[in-house]
């Protein structure tokens, strides 16, 4: 008997300490919501530029993908709810920082030129912008190299997982999205869509597709299941590359099996800058995190606050700053060249986020906007409209 | 051009850009693959030094230069971090820059930071403003003699995402002008 009491006591006591500690962990995380405000996560979040893609990307990371899972499922489902924004047929650039080591890396796969090109391109630059439709102007495709690259460095779940959700969602009735629908139906772009190969897709007969019409795309949902299951390599070195150079040299294109074949995801260090109590990781050349850095070091030492910005004319003078920044930055844009192409200017991109540099601007900003153009080295620029 | 940022449970971070430069690229299709192609040899036309007009030759393997920025803000001390990265071509530079500083140091939380209009500095030295922008700091600078471009861009194609951690909280916001939705937990 005195056995049996004694167990009921410690069942008991066990479950006042589990009861307490309940109470305990629900105070704390109310807590920590409540001092985070109602919007606010408290484990991870994903930002896509659509919800159905953040989704996508929570989704991974709550199957306990890595981040770098995530994104990628995210942008292969941006790749269908925003192809006129990014695809396949595109590059991406990846900055990746890992919180156990603390390193951050970028990893560049942004497309480059093809082994022969329309050897009268640039003649045809003035005529082509800023549409630039037309098969001369393709590059080598980076992006599925660019997720494996990724995938291989910092990947958790299976690479064909993060392919399935998108495949779900052609497969399962997919139809246009609105964003999708409003660039379809834009008055400038609708002429050239009709008259390129993308009416096969985009168009019922004469009329593009509408909002929430059927849009199963079945030759993409296809490829992305062969990619899933055999890789990127499936394109870079496999059938899929035949099949895509064969279909665009009908429309003029250059591209060989040999440049799918040859292309490389570079992996680079960041540019690092301090800025304030923060560290700016961004991409080197030929991404544009030269310039941010820039613009955000020069403008860092005017001391911006909330309360700058509480008066009207605070405002002014803040985005007067931002104005006379953002010209010395456009007259530094030939900084960006890619260095693996131009030895010449290797390295030229890291004068920008010298300290010197900043001051020496900081001092050639008054309060007038109407300088000449040669102040800010600007002149003899054109448009600078680098994508 | 599209923009993902995410931020894991272990705090470790991904800020992710990917280009079809113009919108539909090239505008050409591959009908057995389903890929649309990009045409990113347009940026090769816009790289030359201000002191010459002249345009050097495309060099096999090269990369034309980009404006895209994806970029991870290490605060360790704090514990923080801003992941963030922008669509739109030129503009990205401006939008993520002006977003960097709306959040960080003007006091704005992360969707006001993002949602709040811009203004753009072309290569000629003059401003456009997204609309909506603030008009009296338009007229502001007019008085102070920013000339105002005079052809209005038919639209603004900038985006920005971003995830910001501070301490324990994860705020993450993707943006309005394209629909976006962030998603966290």
């Amino acid at each position: 008997m005195a056995w049996g009491s004694r167990a009921t006591i410690c069942l008991v006591l066990l479950g006042v300490v589990l009861g307490l500690v309940i109470i305990v962990l629900a105070a704390v995380l109310s807590h920590r919501q409540a001092s985070c405000g109602p919007s606010a996560f408290t484990r991870a979040a994903v930002a896509a530029d659509s919800e159905i893609c953040s989704d996508i990307g929570r989704a991974i990371l709550q199957q306990r993908g890595s981040p770098v899972d995530a994104t990628i499922a995210a942008l292969i489902c941006t790749g269908v709810v925003n192809p006129q924004s990014m695809g396949l047929g595109g590059g991406v650039v990846f900055t990746i920082y890992n919180a156990s080591t603390g390193k951050v890396e970028v990893i560049n796969a942004r497309e480059t030129v093809p082994a022969s090109y329309d050897q009268r391109l640039l003649d045809q630059c003035k005529n082509a912008l800023p549409l630039g439709t037309g098969a001369q102007w393709i590059g080598v495709p980076g992006e599925l190299r660019g997720y494996a690259e990724a995938h291989r460095r910092h990947g958790r779940l299976p690479w064909a997982q993060l392919f399935q959700p998108t495949i779900a969602l052609l497969r399962e009735g997919f139809r246009v999205p609105f964003i999708l629908s409003q660039f379809l139906n834009n008055s400038i772009l609708r002429p050239f869509l009709y008259s390129s190969t993308l009416r096969q897709l985009f168009f019922n007969g004469t009329e593009t597709l509408r909002a929430q019409d059927p849009f199963p795309w079945p030759a993409l949902a296809n490829t992305l299941e062969t990619v899933a299951k055999e890789g990127a390599e499936a394109l870079y070195t496999g059938m899929l590359g035949h099949m895509l150079v064969k279909d665009i040299a009908q429309q003029g294109s250059q591209l060989t099996v040999q440049d799918l074949a040859t292309f490389q995801a570079e992996v680079v260090e960041p540019l690092e800058m301090p800025l304030g109590n923060y560290t700016l990781y961004s991409p080197p050349p030929p991404a544009g995190g030269a310039i941010l850095s820039f613009i955000l070091n020069v403008l860092k030492g005017f001391n911006f606050s909330a309360e700058t910005v509480a008066r009207p004319e605070g405002k002014v003078n803040v985005y007067h700053h931002l104005v006379e920044t953002l010209k010395f930055a456009v007259g530094q844009r030939w900084r960006l060249w890619d260095p693996s192409s131009h030895p010449g200017i290797q390295n030229i991109s890291l004068d920008l986020l010298r300290e010197d540099l900043a001051q020496r601007i900081r001092q050639q900003i008054d309060s007038r906007g109407d300088h000449q153009l040669s102040h800010y080295n600007l002149s003899g620029i054109r448009g600078n409209g680098m994508g | 051009t599209a923009h993902v940022s995410v931020l894991g449970e272990d705090g470790s971070a991904v800020a992710a850009t990917s280009t079809i430069n113009t919108p539909f690229g090239a505008m050409v299709y591959s009908p057995r693959t389903g890929i649309l192609l990009n045409n990113e040899l347009l940026d090769l036309c816009r790289r030359h030094k201000p002191t010459s007009t002249l345009t050097p030759p495309p060099v096999p393997g090269e990369r034309p230069p980009s404006s895209m920025v994806p970029s991870i803000l290490v605060n360790k001390g704090r514990g923080s971090k801003l992941v963030i990265g922008g669509a739109g071509g030129e503009l990205i530079i401006s939008a993520v820059a002006q977003t960097i500083m709306n959040k960080l140091w003007l006091g704005f939380d992360l969707t006001e930071a993002i949602a709040a209009p811009i203004l753009h500095v072309n290569g000629k030295g003059h401003v456009e403003y997204e609309p909506k922008f603030n008009q009296e700091v338009q007229k502001g600078l007019q008085d102070r003699g920013q000339s105002q471009s005079r052809s209005q861009r038919p639209i603004f194609l900038n985006a920005v995402q971003a995830v910001f951690q501070d301490g324990p909280c994860i705020y993450a916001a993707s943006d309005l002008r394209k629909a976006g939705k962030a998603s966290g937990y």
